[in-house]
């Protein structure tokens, strides 16, 4: 561990927390991607399976339940409990177009060719674009509440930091994965036009 | 190659 990562996972629980918060407080999802949603819960299931299978630290093990539950936590918010709420009209992106992708992908560019492994790495290829439809859907809607464009900042912050994290690891500790680097740069990417907006102008209310 | 099957990260 180390203080990059540590901050990305606290950036991380920060940007969830928010998002929770802001539909319990608000008692709505108005301008939340419920399909970016969906797929954050597919990408920390896909990911997070090895918590029954091999145990890191307690911090790994927690951190994974509390990124689970609070995203599923979330779609029932959504989805079921605040559903009147949610913005369809807006929430348009065709996650196929996301999600088969990052299957074809997993399959042909992966470290080892098991079950775990081709979750994991789907998993990683997924996150990088799962961000896709709640961006979409601010550009659509034009602007984001303060406490959504918030949210973003924390999400997109999270993986910049972890960038920090594997240039750390390949120094300090000689370690780096290539296919979690590289989508790491995708996913932080997508944020930089939204990063741009968030802090030169907030985007909300324009 | 880094020791790949265990991903130590979230």
């Amino acid at each position: 561990m180390n203080v990059f990562r540590l901050l990305g996972d606290i950036s991380h629980l920060l940007a969830i927390i928010i998002l929770l918060l802001k539909i319990w407080k608000t008692r709505s999802c108005a301008g939340i991607s419920g399909r970016s949603q969906v797929l954050f819960a597919v990408v920390y299931t896909a990911r997070y399976l090895d918590l029954f299978t091999s145990y890191i630290s307690a911090y790994n093990s927690i951190m994974k339940l509390v990124f689970l539950a609070a995203s599923y936590g979330t779609i029932y918010l959504m989805f079921i409990k605040f559903k009147a709420s949610y913005d369809h009209n807006h929430d348009t992106f065709r996650i196929e177009f996301l999600i088969l992708p990052c299957v074809l992908l997993s399959l042909l560019i992966n470290h080892e060719f098991s079950p775990l492994e081709i979750l994991w790495t789907f998993s990683i290829y997924l996150e990088s674009v799962a961000i896709l439809p709640q961006l979409f859907m601010v550009s659509k809607t034009g602007e984001a509440e303060s406490i959504t464009s918030h949210y973003l900042f924390a999400l997109g912050s999270y993986r910049a930091l972890y960038i920090l994290n594997w240039i750390y690891r390949y120094y300090a500790e000689s370690h780096y994965d290539v296919i979690a680097i590289v989508a790491g740069i995708v996913q932080t990417v997508l944020y930089c036009d939204f990063f741009y907006l968030y802090i030169t102008k907030g985007i909300y209310g324009q | 190659d880094p020791d790949q099957g265990l991903h130590d990260e979230l």
